[in-house]
C-alpha cells in the first residue's frame, strides 16, 4: 500500500509558543515546554474518543514544493499503517520519553523558544487516533 | 502593577497531529 498522506497546518500554531497554557483531560493546566510523556498518556485515558498511538518515524526528507517544508513518514500503531506529513522544518513533534523535537530544532527554539531536539528516524513520537475505529 | 488578563488555553490533543491510520480489512 502507498503511504496515505496528511499535510499539517501550513504555519506554526500559537500554542506551541514556550509559555503557551495547554490544559491537560482532567483540568490541570501545564506550559506546553513542561508538558511530560504522561501527560498525554493520562489525558488519553481519560478521553473517551481518543487514543495515543505510536508514530516511528522512518523517513524525513527535504519537500519537493518547499524548502521550508519536510515530508516526515510514519509507521503508525500496530498495524504499522504508513503516514507521511508535510510540515514546516520547525513543527514539533512530541517523541515518548523524550520531549519536543523537530526537524530544524534551532529554529523551532528560535521562532518558539520552545526547547527541541532534533527529530531522527527511529524515533517514536505521540500521534493520536480514534478510540473507536475498528 | 497590571494583572494579567485571561490568556488564552489550549487543549492538550492540539499539540499532538491526528494520524488516523486507514483501515485495509
Amino acid at each position: 500500500h502507498p503511504p496515505s498522506s496528511t499535510v499539517l497546518p501550513p504555519s506554526l500554531p500559537p500554542y506551541f509558543i514556550r509559555g503557551s497554557i495547554i490544559q491537560l483531560a482532567d483540568g490541570e493546566l501545564k506550559r506546553v515546554e513542561d508538558l511530560k510523556t504522561e501527560d498525554f498518556i493520562q489525558s488519553a485515558e481519560i478521553s473517551s474518543e481518543l487514543k495515543i498511538d505510536s508514530s516511528t518515524v522512518e523517513r524525513i526528507e527535504r519537500s519537493h514544493t518547499s524548502p521550508n517544508f519536510a515530508v516526515v513518514q510514519f509507521s503508525v500503531g500496530e498495524h504499522r499503517t504508513q503516514v507521511s506529513v508535510e510540515v514546516l522544518l520547525e513543527y514539533p513533534f512530541f517523541v515518548f520519553g523524550q520531549g519536543w523535537s523537530s526537524c530544524c530544532p534551532d529554529r523551532t527554539t528560535q521562532l518558539l523558544e520552545l526547547p527541541c531536539t532534533k527529530l531522527s528516524v527511529g524515533d517514536v513520537c505521540i500521534s493520536l487516533t480514534l478510540k473507536n475505529l475498528k | 502593577n497590571v494583572e494579567p488578563r485571561s490568556v488564552p488555553v489550549f487543549p492538550w490533543h492540539s499539540l499532538v497531529p491526528f494520524l488516523a491510520p486507514t483501515q485495509s480489512d
